[in-house]
C-alpha cells in the first residue's frame, strides 16, 4: 500500500472516497473524512487497504456515536413523540413500527391522526393501529391537527396510556405557511404535556440525497428535533447523507427503518451502520 | 454558483499566462462538484465531465477572452443534450382504452400523480379510469378513491384479496362496455430488489400490454436514482419518467442520471400535492436549477 516511505496509496483513498460518495455521504464530507484518514494514515503508519478502510469505518462511528439514543421518555405518563418530516418519507409507517416496538416493551400506546390533510390518511393510520394493537385518536379530515394531538394527550391521561405517537401531514420543508403549522402543533402539544415534547423525531428517506440536509436543517430551525429516524434502509441506498448532517447539525440517529412491517425497525448502531458503506 | 466559481478558477490561472489543457481540467473540477452537490450520480457526472472537457479542450475556450462563460456554455449544451427534447406527451392506443401503468419505490408519488394525469386527460377532453392495484399498502384503495374523487374520476377496485392482474384485466373489461378512453393503474410501491415484487409488475405489464409505463421517480432522489431506473427499464418496458416533488429545493440530479441510464424520456414533473400540480418537463430549466 505505502509506495514510499509514509506515501499512501492514493489510489486507494480515491476509491474510498468514491464508495462514499456513492453511499450519498456527499462530496464535501467524503473528501474531509478522506483527508483525515489520510493524516491519520501517517500518525499511525496504517499499513494495508484493510486497516485502512477499517480506520475509516472508525472515524465514521465516532462521528455517529451518540448517548442520546434510542428514545427518551420522561417517566411520569404520558410521554409524547411527534412524528415529522416531508412528503413520502415513511412517517406512518415508522410510527406503526414505533408504536410496535414500544408494546413489546410492554408500553401502553396511543396513536394521534394529526394528518389531517391527506387523502386516507387517518384511514391509513387506523388501519396500522388496529394491526398492532392499540389505541387512536382522531378527529374529521380537515380538522386542526393540534387539536387532535391536545385531545390524544388527556386521553392518554384518562386512559393511562404510557406513550401518545403523534403522526403529522408531509410536508416540504421550503413550504413556511407548513413549517408554522408543525410549529403550532408542537407548541400546542407541549402545552398540554405541561412540559418540553419528550421526542421530536424527523423521518429521513435513505434514497433521498443531499436534499436530507436542506431538509434537516429547515426543520431543526423550527422546531427542536431530538433524533433522526433513518427508513427505507431495506433498498440499494446507503443512507450516508446522515453522516453530514450528523456532523453540521448534531442530530442524533435514533432507529432505521428496514422494511414494510411493523417489526422492521432497529435502534440505529453507528459500527455496523459505517460497516454496511464497504460491505 | 457555478458561474461565479469557474469566473474565480479561470482568474487565478489567467494571472499565470496562457491557459493550458490543464487549466480546463482544474476548471472542470468545479463542474464536476457542482454536479455531485445536485445529486447526479457519480458515473454519470464522472462521463459528462469527460465529455465536457472535449468539448472545452476543443473550442478554443483557451484563446477566448471569457473562458468561464464558455465552459458554462458548453456544460449547459451537454446538460440540455442528455435531458432531452421536450416530449410531455402520453401516446395514445388507436383502439381505446389507452393503458397507462404507474410504477415507483415506496412513497415517490404514485398514487397522487395517477390523479395528476387523469385530471390532465380529462383537461383534453377524454374520459379516464383509475385502477387500484395496489393491493398491499392500508387504505391505499381508498386514498386512490379519494383523490380520483378530487377530479371527478371513478377508481375501479376489486378490494385487496385479488391478484393484481385479474384486477387489471377486469378493469379493461369495464373500461371497454364503458367507453373509457383511458386506464390509469396504480401499483403498489416496491425496491427494484424484490424479486417477488418486481415479478408481479412483470406479470401486470405483460397481461396489460400498456402504451405508457411511467416510472414514477422523487426528484430528491440520491445516488440510488442509477439502480432504481435500470432495474425499472431492464425489467419492463418503462416509456418514460415523471419527476414529482419538485415545488422543494433539490437540484434534481437525479433526471441527468435515469436519462443517462435508460435513454427514456421525463414526461411530466409534479410541483405541489394538487391535482393540477403536473406540468411538462422542459429540459433547460431543468439544467440550470440542477447546476444551481
Ligand atoms: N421498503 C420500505 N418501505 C417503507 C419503509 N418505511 C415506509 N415504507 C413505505 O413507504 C411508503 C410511504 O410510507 P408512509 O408511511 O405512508 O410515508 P409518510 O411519510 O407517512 O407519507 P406522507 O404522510 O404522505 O407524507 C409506504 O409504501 C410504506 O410502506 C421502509 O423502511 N422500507
Ligand atoms: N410537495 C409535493 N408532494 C407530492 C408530490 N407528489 C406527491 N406528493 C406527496 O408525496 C406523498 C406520497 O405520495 P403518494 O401518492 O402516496 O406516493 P406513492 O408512490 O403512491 O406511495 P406508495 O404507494 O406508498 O409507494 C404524499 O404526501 C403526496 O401528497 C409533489 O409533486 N409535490
Ligand atoms: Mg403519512
Ligand atoms: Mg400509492
Amino acid at each position: 500500500l505505502f509506495t514510499g516511505r509514509g506515501r499512501v496509496d492514493e489510489a486507494f483513498l480515491d476509491e474510498l472516497e468514491e464508495t462514499l460518495i456513492e453511499s450519498d455521504v456527499g462530496v464535501h464530507t467524503a473528501t474531509r473524512l478522506v483527508g483525515e484518514l489520510r493524516e491519520a494514515a501517517r500518525r499511525e503508519g496504517i499499513e494495508t487497504s484493510e486497516q485502512l478502510r477499517d480506520r475509516l469505518v472508525s472515524l465514521m462511528a465516532g462521528l455517529l456515536q451518540d448517548e442520546r439514543r434510542p428514545l427518551r421518555l420522561a417517566p411520569e405518563p404520558p410521554a409524547l413523540i411527534l412524528v415529522v418530516g416531508v412528503n413520502g418519507t415513511g412517517k406512518t409507517t415508522s410510527i406503526a413500527k414505533l408504536a410496535y416496538w414500544l408494546r413489546g416493551q410492554g408500553k401502553k400506546v396511543l396513536l394521534a391522526a394529526a394528518d389531517t390533510f391527506r387523502a386516507a390518511a387517518i384511514d391509513q393510520l387506523e388501519l396500522w393501529a388496529q394491526r398492532v394493537g392499540v389505541d387512536i385518536v382522531r378527529h374529521h379530515e380537515g380538522a386542526d391537527p393540534a387539536a387532535v394531538v391536545y385531545d390524544a394527550v388527556q386521553a392518554a391521561r384518562a386512559r393511562g396510556a404510557d406513550v401518545v405517537i403523534a403522526d403529522t401531514a408531509g410536508r416540504l420543508h421550503t413550504r413556511v405557511n407548513l413549517m408554522e403549522e408543525l410549529k403550532k402543533v408542537h407548541r400546542v402539544a407541549e402545552r398540554a404535556l405541561g412540559r418540553p415534547v419528550d421526542e421530536v423525531l424527523l423521518v429521513l428517506d435513505a434514497t433521498v440525497g443531499q436534499n436530507s440536509v436542506s431538509q434537516a436543517r429547515h426543520f431543526a430551525q423550527a422546531l427542536p428535533l431530538t433524533g433522526i429516524l433513518l427508513a427505507k434502509m431495506d433498498g440499494t441506498a446507503r443512507g450516508g447523507v446522515i453522516v453530514t448532517i450528523k456532523d453540521e447539525l448534531g442530530l442524533p440517529i435514533k432507529f432505521i427503518g428496514t422494511g414494510e412491517k411493523p417489526e422492521k425497525l432497529a435502534p440505529f448502531n453507528p459500527q455496523e451502520f459505517a460497516a454496511a458503506l464497504f460491505a | 454558483s457555478l458561474t461565479q466559481k469557474l469566473q474565480g478558477v479561470f482568474q487565478r490561472l489567467r494571472g499565470k499566462g496562457t491557459l493550458k489543457e490543464q487549466d480546463i481540467t482544474e476548471a472542470l473540477r468545479e463542474v464536476r462538484l457542482a454536479l455531485l452537490e445536485a445529486d447526479v450520480n457519480f458515473r454519470v457526472a464522472r462521463d459528462l465531465c469527460a465529455r465536457i472537457k472535449e468539448k472545452a479542450v476543443g473550442q478554443e475556450v483557451l484563446e477566448s477572452l471569457t473562458p468561464s462563460q464558455q465552459v458554462i456554455k458548453i456544460v449547459h449544451e451537454e446538460l440540455c443534450a442528455l435531458l432531452g427534447e421536450d416530449e410531455s406527451r402520453l401516446q395514445y392506443a388507436s383502439r381505446p382504452p389507452t393503458v397507462i401503468l404507474m410504477v415507483g419505490v415506496q412513497g415517490s408519488g404514485k398514487t397522487t400523480t395517477c390523479a395528476k394525469l387523469a385530471h390532465l386527460i380529462r383537461r383534453q377532453g377524454r374520459r379516464s379510469m383509475l385502477v387500484a392495484c395496489d393491493i398491499y399498502r392500508p387504505a391505499a384503495i381508498k386514498q386512490l378513491e379519494v383523490v380520483g374523487a378530487q377530479v371527478g374520476v371513478p377508481a375501479f377496485t376489486l378490494g385487496d384479496r385479488t391478484d393484481v392482474v385479474d384486477i387489471a384485466r377486469a378493469a379493461v373489461e369495464r373500461a371497454r362496455e364503458q367507453g373509457v378512453d383511458v386506464l390509469i393503474v396504480d401499483t403498489a410501491g416496491r425496491l427494484h430488489v424484490d424479486q417477488v415484487m418486481m415479478d408481479e409488475v412483470a406479470r401486470l405489464e405483460e397481461a396489460l400490454q400498456p402504451q405508457e409505463a411511467l416510472l414514477v421517480l422523487d426528484a430528491m432522489t440520491g445516488q440510488d436514482a442509477v439502480n432504481i431506473a435500470s432495474e425499472f427499464a431492464g425489467r419492463l418496458n418503462i416509456t418514460g419518467f415523471i419527476l414529482t416533488k419538485l415545488d422543494g429545493d433539490t437540484r434534481g440530479g437525479a433526471a441527468l442520471s435515469v436519462r443517462a441510464v435508460s435513454g427514456k424520456p421525463i414526461k411530466f414533473v409534479g410541483v405541489g400535492e394538487k391535482p393540477e400540480m403536473l406540468e411538462p418537463f422542459h429540459p433547460e430549466r431543468m439544467a440550470s436549477r440542477i447546476l444551481g
